[in-house]
């Protein structure tokens, strides 16, 4: 049964998507066949992979929500190996609408359960803890949580981790963070170093050894409708996402 | 009656919170008494000036669900004439909780509706569309939308246009995008200056003239419990924010 990695982090702006992007784009290059589903209202890994707005229906919001068949909501990529269910705007409005419904938490589950090729699932989920990400979580075989070398993003790990717990506790015994990611790692800026020692002290061997540096590159990606690892490279942030991957594929023994 | 400014956009990341504390600040400092409403159960605000955690009960989401008066919930800030309703941890479950209630999106509208005393309040929208902003849109007489120079952030306006203009049509007459802040505007990167240019081209003059640079020092204020404003008055975010505080209140003539 797949790898299905939720992506995941209350805080706002850390690079969920673009790990989401980069990581699916070095694991498809790798040889794998991966799946990213689009589970943020914002649609952003839909657009950094180039899917047109008109060609989102069916997605992620017919997936979870029954309305249509998986193989429907799956759109291939510029990439070779990478697919995605990109996200509709109804999916705004998926968390009010599913508060009512019975098994509320495991209607992605549910949707992928019906999956069949994809050894990898990347969940890209929305800055909350609201249905979707839980959604995210209970479907989830390994939660990977990206974290911004900020003081702000270092505070929202406590509300995180207890969220996690509580998904294992009811609903997802597998809902585990087992990786942390740091991202826009800045050399310039002794803050930078502060929140990677307290994420080490905290968290241990769980902190890739990767760190993702701030680069300029990485943020012209999306006007391109690339990855960086397509845009560009050989740049510093392609570069660490390619490290990345691999030490994720040594962790979970994918080849 | 107070000029209600809800700071709002459901991308992550992009300077909501900073723009919150540091717009409150310089308007104190300038004589008038502001409150700050932490509506995101991240609390990065109420940290941001310093609220102990111990300290935050009762606070935004009792005074929402109407479980305690008003004045409890206020508290005094290390900023002469700055108060805020500080976020509790309970605040995350509250956009579930208040799907079934009646008039759900006008608990907060309520709950300010006995507010004497401030004729500015300055709500901190969380990184979503939900319950929790739609009672910001629908509690404000105007919405301040900071916008980060980078691609992604700019695609969202759209969606965060169309459910203001949802929330004028059934809840809010007033609710407006009044203002747009560019926010991490980076002069080495070409990126800054299309947003820039393709937001003053869709917004016209709603775009503030003063531009917020991207600067080290405001990433650092927050670990030191400070808003820039205080933690270093002369830094160019500092000066930028003061300069764009002395812009809104001439637009609403505050003094
Ligand atoms: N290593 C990096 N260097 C520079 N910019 C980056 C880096 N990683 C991400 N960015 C940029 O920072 C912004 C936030 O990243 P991203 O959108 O991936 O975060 P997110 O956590 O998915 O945000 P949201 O919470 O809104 O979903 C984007 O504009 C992105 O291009
Ligand atoms: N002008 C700036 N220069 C450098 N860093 C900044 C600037 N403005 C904000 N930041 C930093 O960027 C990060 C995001 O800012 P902030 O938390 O204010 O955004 P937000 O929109 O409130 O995030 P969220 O969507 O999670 O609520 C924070 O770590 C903050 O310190
Ligand atoms: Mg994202
Ligand atoms: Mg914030």
């Amino acid at each position: 049964s797949p790898h299905i990695i939720a992506i995941a982090n209350q805080k706002g702006g850390v690079g969920k998507t673009t790990t989401a992007l980069n990581l699916g784009t070095a694991l498809a290059q790798s040889g794998l066949r991966v799946l990213i589903v689009d589970l943020d209202p914002q649609g952003n890994a839909s657009t950094g992979l180039d899917i047109p707005r008109s060609d989102r229906q069916p997605g992620c919001y017919n997936s979870i929500t029954g309305r249509a068949e998986l193989d429907e909501c799956i759109r291939a990529t510029q990439v070779e190996g990478l697919f995605i269910i990109p996200a509709e705007p109804d999916l705004a409005g998926a968390e009010i609408e599913l508060v009512d419904q019975p098994n509320r938490e495991f209607c992605l589950q549910r949707a992928l359960s019906h999956v069949q090729g994809f050894p990898v699932i990347i969940i890209d989920c929305p800055p909350s803890l609201g249905l979707l990400t839980l959604n995210g979580l209970v479907a989830a075989t390994t939660v990977l949580v990206p974290l911004q070398c900020e003081f702000f993003a270092l505070e929202g790990l406590s509300q995180l981790a207890q969220t996690v717990d509580r998904v294992r506790g009811s609903f997802n015994q597998r809902a585990v963070i087992e990786g942390i990611v740091l991202t826009m790692y800045d050399r310039r800026n002794n803050l930078s170093e502060l929140v990677a020692a307290d994420a080490r002290s905290f968290f241990g061997q769980r902190v890739y050894e990767t760190v993702i540096p701030r680069s300029v590159r990485v943020s012209e990606a999306p006007s391109h409708g690339k990855p960086v690892m397509l845009y560009d490279p050989r740049s510093a942030g392609a570069l660490a996402y390619g490290k990345m991957a691999q030490e994720l594929s040594d962790r979970f023994h994918l080849r």
